[in-house]
């Protein structure tokens, strides 16, 4: 009998946009290019029964499961980046070199439960 | 703030915030060689398509660092062991590679800038200029002969036409060495004034043969790959 409140899409887990601009932290005088880059993040509910569409794991759908028996004793599975591409940086170093460097992992493609 | 900043630079395999000095912020457009902004503007449309960003395609090795590694040593001057030679000291710090990264290439790039003097030399038989690169192992003593501390490393005929001409070399094994502390003397590049060429005309050459020589600048590309940095982890 417990009631559910409708979901609305912008609550369900997904990717959210970030665009993170390197002369808001000031880093503008040793990067060289790019001048930010849209990050992302995963963000929002994993709730029972979990669709297709939120990439969920055998073992989130359980835990969905449990939930929603015991919302108190078992938390929701966590919305997680499942897809992420890397990032190139073109900077000086300290003895103004100029460095080209890749970073996996940087950019949030698509989010999963 | 700061705890944060130097957490997330660390994260990037930045032991600190680097602090370039001003001239090289100033020039920034200028200073970048055009090679690392084509590597840079394919790497970032390539990674749309999802390539390998910890291989470096354009050298064939592993890696995820590409440094352009300036040259500190001093200018051009004559040489101590010919008369119309010219020397210049090459000094590649290669301390700036963190003890973690794997040095994959080394690569010297030698360019030489050559203007012709008078336009008749562009009529004359093609220029070139003889390039001798040594390994100097350890430092000079005043008074001691600067050629029992160099080791030659190449000796070659370089064609010269107007524009850039560039000479490669593959230094990886000897710029592993430099990266342990008091190990780099650095190197000399020496050349030879088109004078001692008998092929050209005494006429066309102005008083002082090293006049003639190409302007030299040189840099390193040091390519490395950061472990910590290249995991393959499982994906879903």
């Amino acid at each position: 009998s417990t009631f559910h409140a409708p979901l609305t899409p912008s609550s369900v887990c997904r990717a959210r946009r970030l665009y993170v601009d390197f002369r808001d932290v000031g880093w503008h005088d040793w990067i060289i290019a790019p001048q930010g880059y849209m990050a992302n993040y995963c963000h929002g509910e994993c709730p029972f029964p979990l669709s297709e569409s939120l990439n969920g794991t055998n073992h989130a759908i359980l835990q969905t499961l449990v939930h929603s028996l015991d919302p108190v004793g078992t938390p929701q599975p966590c919305c997680v980046p499942i897809r992420l591409s890397p990032v190139s940086m073109l900077y000086y170093d300290n003895n103004d070199n100029v460095v080209l460097r890749h970073y996996q992992d940087m950019v949030v493609d698509e989010c999963g439960c | 703030m700061k705890s944060q900043e130097r957490l997330f630079l660390s994260a990037l395999g930045l032991s600190e915030r680097p602090r370039p000095a001003a001239a090289a912020r100033q020039a920034a457009g200028r200073r970048v060689p055009s090679a690392l902004w084509r590597m840079f503007r394919r790497s970032d449309g390539a990674e749309a398509g999802g390539s390998e960003p910890c291989t470096v395609n354009e050298y064939g090795v592993r890696g995820n660092i590409i440094r352009f590694v300036q040259d500190q040593g001093g200018s051009a001057g004559p040489s101590s062991s010919c008369d119309s030679c010219l020397e210049k000291q090459l000094f590649f710090n290669m301390s700036v590679l963190q003890p973690v990264e794997l040095l994959s290439l080394a690569q010297l790039e030698v360019t030489f800038h050559w203007k012709p003097l008078r336009p008749a030399e562009l009529l004359q038989n093609q220029r070139s200029v003889s390039v001798s690169l040594y390994r100097v192992i350890r430092s000079t003593l005043r008074g001691a002969s600067p050629q029992a501390n160099r080791r030659p490393l190449l000796s070659q005929t370089v064609k010269l036409q107007p524009g850039p001409t560039s000479l490669k070399m593959d230094l990886t094994a000897l710029a592993e060495g430099w990266r342990k502390p008091g190990r780099n003397y650095g190197l000399v590049l020496e050349l030879l004034a088109p004078s001692a060429d008998p092929s050209y005309s005494a006429n066309l050459l102005p008083v002082d043969p090293t006049l003639a020589l190409p302007l030299v600048r040189a840099s390193l590309v040091a390519v490395s790959l950061n472990p910590h940095q290249c995991r393959s982890r499982q994906r879903r």
